[in-house]
């Protein structure tokens, strides 16, 4: 599974996962990539997400649209939200993977349960950083 | 304003003992690739949405990653790809799910949120309105990699007998496989190292 989240001049977020699914997929399963608000979800006022990993747990999870909820009525912070939900929530439902988030404000965050994600940004100062491991 | 972008290739097991240094400095390079592109977009006054999109396009044109080129086999020796995108100032949508023969998912899936009045298209039904959108279809060939295939092959040989795969010799992934230009090409040659891989056993 592949994602990127953004944020343009002119203040609009954006999201979006594309994956192949899961190998030896039968009866035609999906997991998160093509769910609305599982593995994908973008709102101006509160994040962009895209999501990775084992796609019942995420879709059981709601993972994209909670984090984004979190952060619109909870008032805390895109990582803090990511981490709620990745970190707490989905490990606690034994699901693994992650997420890319992108606030309003243009700060990149990473968040996930398993060994990797290959991961990277460039942020509003233009840095590029990628990673791969924990 | 602001302008930055943030992208991942997939989450899993990935232990740095199973990584050559070739194979670890070849995701990077393609990590850095996609970012510079979708922040090209980006850089040009582009829009979110298509920043996103050029960003996803080169991974999903990499065998590397999960998506597109390189993507998993299905039990039924097939590649089913699936895709969404969101934008954050309206809410639109636009998702595709269970398509075999499109180049680029992502861009059906923006098609489907800008040139339709639906949120998610899936199978037969979202290839034909891929077709009334003149997108491009690829054959089905297109996605093969020896090492999604290998990965395939190795999970049947365990499963039950009715699962077994046949061995009819006139496979045409089997055959694939054989294809010495395909294991020449050095993508197929490193990432298909990655059998050794231990899997995870999240399958099926």
């Amino acid at each position: 599974t592949v994602g990127a989240v953004a944020l343009d001049h002119s203040g609009n977020l954006a999201a979006g996962t594309s994956t192949g699914g899961m190998t030896n997929k039968k009866f035609g399963r999906i997991g998160d990539s093509p769910i609305i608000g599982a593995g994908t979800y973008a709102d101006n006022q509160a994040c962009a997400i895209s999501a990775t990993g084992h796609g019942e747990y995420f879709i059981r999870a709601a993972v994209a649209h909670d984090i984004c909820a979190r952060v619109k009525y909870k008032k805390v912070s895109l990582q803090q939200a990511a981490d709620e939900v990745i970190q707490e929530k989905l490990k606690a439902m034994q699901g693994d993977g992650g997420i890319v988030g992108m606030s309003p404000t243009g700060e990149p965050v990473f968040s996930f349960n398993s060994s990797g994600m290959y991961r990277g940004y460039i942020d509003k100062n233009g840095k590029i950083f990628t990673a791969i491991y924990q | 304003g602001n302008i930055a972008i943030a992208i991942h290739g997939g989450a899993g097991t990935i232990l740095k003992a199973n990584m050559t240094p070739e194979l670890e400095k070849a995701y990077h390079a393609k990590l850095a690739e996609a970012l510079k592109a979708g922040y090209q977009v980006l850089k040009t006054g582009g829009s979110s949405v298509n920043a996103v999109q050029a960003a996803i396009v080169i991974m999903e044109d990499s065998p590397l990653f999960n998506a597109g080129k390189g993507a998993v086999f299905t039990h039924d020796k097939t590649n089913e790809l699936d895709a969404s995108i969101m934008e954050g100032k309206s809410l639109n949508a636009g998702a595709i799910s269970g398509v075999s023969r499109i180049k680029n998912p992502i861009k059906l899936a923006t098609l489907v949120m800008n040139n339709s009045k639906h949120v998610m298209l899936s199978g037969q039904g979202a290839e034909e309105f891929a077709n009334s959108q003149s997108v491009e279809l690829v054959s089905s060939d297109y996605f093969h990699t020896d090492r999604r295939w290998n990965q395939l092959l190795k999970l049947l040989k365990d499963e039950p007998d009715s699962f077994k795969l046949s061995e009819d010799k006139d496979d045409k992934h089997a055959q694939q496989s054989k294809n010495p230009q395909d294991l020449n090409n050095e993508h197929s040659a490193k990432t298909a190292q990655l059998t050794q891989w231990p899997d995870d056993d999240k399958f099926g």
